[in-house]
């Protein structure tokens, strides 16, 4: 564990935070992606399903089950509590187009090929391109509420956090860990033409019709 | 390359 890490980690438990609470106490989702939401949600659960079989430590696993629990009150909320609010008709993106590459990729590179090294390396080639949605959402209705540019700009600040953390363990361990290097940066790209506008725009954004 | 997968990373 080193600076960089954490702070990721807190970042993203940040942006999860703003968004579920942003649901919460506007008793609406509106402008948010359900169908980035669900990726989200089942990135987590193909890649925690180690809680079942190793121990690493109490921070790991508190976090995994938090992240977990989250995410799918995330999803209760857009899809059950508040589905009145929910704007199907702007979340659009057709999914499919992002799991079956990603499906295919994690059986060609994995580390071992075993249903849960498959289901670990599908989860961090699809938590790279999960915001998909929401960024196809955003750009189709033209605008963002200031909450949901906080949200996405911590979700952005966790990978490019994490891409500090392993240049420092390679550093520091000669630790590297190909997969979630490689997706994590490109994951960080996607971020970064939000970033521009998020910093030169201010908050709300309106993307140049 | 050496391939080594992070086990403690969330």
């Amino acid at each position: 564990m080193n600076i960089f890490r954490l702070a990721g980690d807190v970042s993203h438990l940040v942006a999860i935070l703003i968004l579920l609470m942003k649901i919460w106490r506007s008793k609406s989702c509106a402008g948010i992606s359900g169908r980035s939401q669900v990726l989200f949600a089942l990135v987590f659960t193909t890649r925690y399903l180690d809680l079942f079989t190793v121990y690493i430590s109490a921070y790991n696993t508190v976090m995994k089950v938090v992240f977990l629990a989250l995410s799918y009150a995330t999803v209760y909320l857009i899809y059950m509590r508040f589905r009145n609010s929910y704007d199907s008709e702007n979340d659009t993106f057709r999914v499919e187009f992002l799991l079956i590459p990603v499906i295919g990729l994690s059986f060609l590179e994995n580390y071992a090929f075993t249903p849960l090294e498959i289901l670990w390396t599908f989860s961090i080639f699809l938590e790279s391109v999960a915001i998909m949605p929401q960024l196809f959402m955003i750009t189709k209705t033209g605008e963002a509420e200031s909450i949901t540019t906080h949200y996405l700009f911590f979700l952005g600040l966790y990978r490019a956090l994490y891409i500090a953390n392993w240049v420092w363990r390679y550093h520091t361990e000669g630790f590297y860990d190909q997969i979630a290097i490689v997706s994590g940066v490109v994951q960080t790209i996607f971020y970064c033409d939000f970033f521009y506008l998020y910093v030169t725009r201010g908050e709300e954004i309106r993307t140049p019709s | 390359a050496k391939k080594t997968k992070s086990k403690d990373e969330l």
